[in-house]
């Protein structure tokens, strides 16, 4: 049975193609509420691991599981009701357990929803309060965050026992410059990044908690964001969005750029911009990396999808007929794209 | 890029900057 008495899932396997996306199929919330971040979690009940959807509104975050290949089913959702949710928190190798970020206008509060494995009631505990900047979750069921107080800046990580109950805490040494997202390095083991106020990439080792270097990224793209970082001889390699870049003859409007910094010298060198095939506008709104898949939200509520190795945009999926699209997240497994719109619908589409 | 524009550059980076850094 699908059907649930506030939910539904309406399921669709046509072969509607947009380029090399290819929509698998639709969830939506009929409750009405705006959809607010969409996610995909590993979820076990009867010993064998399945990959849910996450589907998030400013006051419940509900999991669906797959029935088959094109159905799904509203497994339970958690209420919050005494702080909206900003955003879902992926925790990349965690099972039977998401992470909600809620607050005001800023995060104040990270909270784990749970089942209890007793007796399958929900549950929700508070991992951290505070003036949270970012939080990003890392491997081996860690979470990052930056907060602020008036005078400091606290960058902590926070790691979970299985059960999803947080048992270490440990702080990292704080740059003077906010935090503003974090990337886990791929290469080496115990990097993380991290990009600040002030437009720079700071280094971290995550074993020892120092700070290792700062390299600035630039003025021509103020506010830039870290979504991923890989080290290769020798070299750091960083995908940035710019929300705020200003458009250029020679690379038009990148919503995406990778650049090279060599850590032992602070210099950099841009390595490729992700901008939109000529006749077509829009700016990055919002967006995120996985491999070498980068999907964007553009202002025009198109989703752009670019392949990094070539550096092209891979293809374009213009607004459904209910509106602009608002969200757009990678599946953790596999190449699968969550296109969301604000009326809480999620389109699931296969990448290839 | 090239090493000229970006300095010289070393495999070994990250543990080397753990060294550096203060504790």
């Amino acid at each position: 049975n699908t059907m649930m008495p506030d939910h539904m899932a309406v399921s669709w396997s046509g072969s509607l193609r947009e380029g090399s996306l290819r929509l698998v199929s639709k969830l939506k919330d009929l409750s009405g509420s705006c959809a607010v971040d969409v996610s995909t979690v590993w979820w076990e009940e009867s010993g064998c691991p399945e990959l849910c959807v996450v589907t998030a509104c400013e006051t419940s975050v509900s999991l669906w599981k797959p029935l088959s290949s094109d159905q799904w089913r509203n497994m339970c959702t958690w209420h919050l009701t005494e702080k909206p949710v900003i955003q879902i928190v992926p925790l990349p190798d965690v099972h039977n357990l998401v992470c909600a970020a809620l607050g005001d206008l800023e995060i104040g509060e990270l909270r784990v929803l749970l089942c209890s494995s007793e007796d399958s009631s929900l549950k929700q505990s508070v991992v951290k309060t505070g003036n949270i900047k970012a939080v990003l979750g890392l491997k081996d069921r860690r979470l990052v965050s930056s907060s602020r107080t008036f005078q400091e800046q606290q960058v902590e990580i926070i790691s979970f026992l299985e059960t999803g109950r947080n048992n270490k805490r440990k702080t990292l040494m704080a740059p003077k410059e906010t935090v503003l997202a974090f990337a886990e390095v791929e290469g080496i083991r115990d990097a993380l990044i991290g990009t600040t106020t002030v437009n720079s990439v700071v280094v971290w080792n995550l074993k020892t908690g120092q700070l290792l270097k700062k390299m600035h990224v630039g003025y021509s793209y103020p506010a830039s964001v870290c979504h991923r970082a890989y080290s290769d001889s020798g070299l750091l390699f960083v995908v940035l969005s710019h929300p705020h870049a200003k458009e250029s003859e020679s690379c038009g409007n990148p919503a995406f750029r990778v650049i090279a910094f060599n850590p032992k010298t602070g210099r950099s060198a841009g390595v490729m911009f992700l901008s939109l095939p000529p006749g077509h506008t829009g700016r990055y709104l919002e967006g995120e990396v996985k491999d070498a898949s980068a999907a964007a939200v553009l202002t025009s509520g198109t989703i752009a999808v670019w392949d990094l190795l070539l550096g092209d945009c891979a293809t374009l999926l213009p607004p459904e007929s209910g509106g602009p699209w608002s969200l757009v997240r990678w599946s953790a497994r596999d190449s699968y794209l969550l296109a969301g719109q604000k009326d809480g619908s999620v389109c699931v589409y296969s990448y290839s | 890029c090239s090493e000229s524009d970006l300095g010289p550059i070393s495999l070994n980076w990250f543990e080397e900057l753990s060294l550096e850094a203060p504790p």
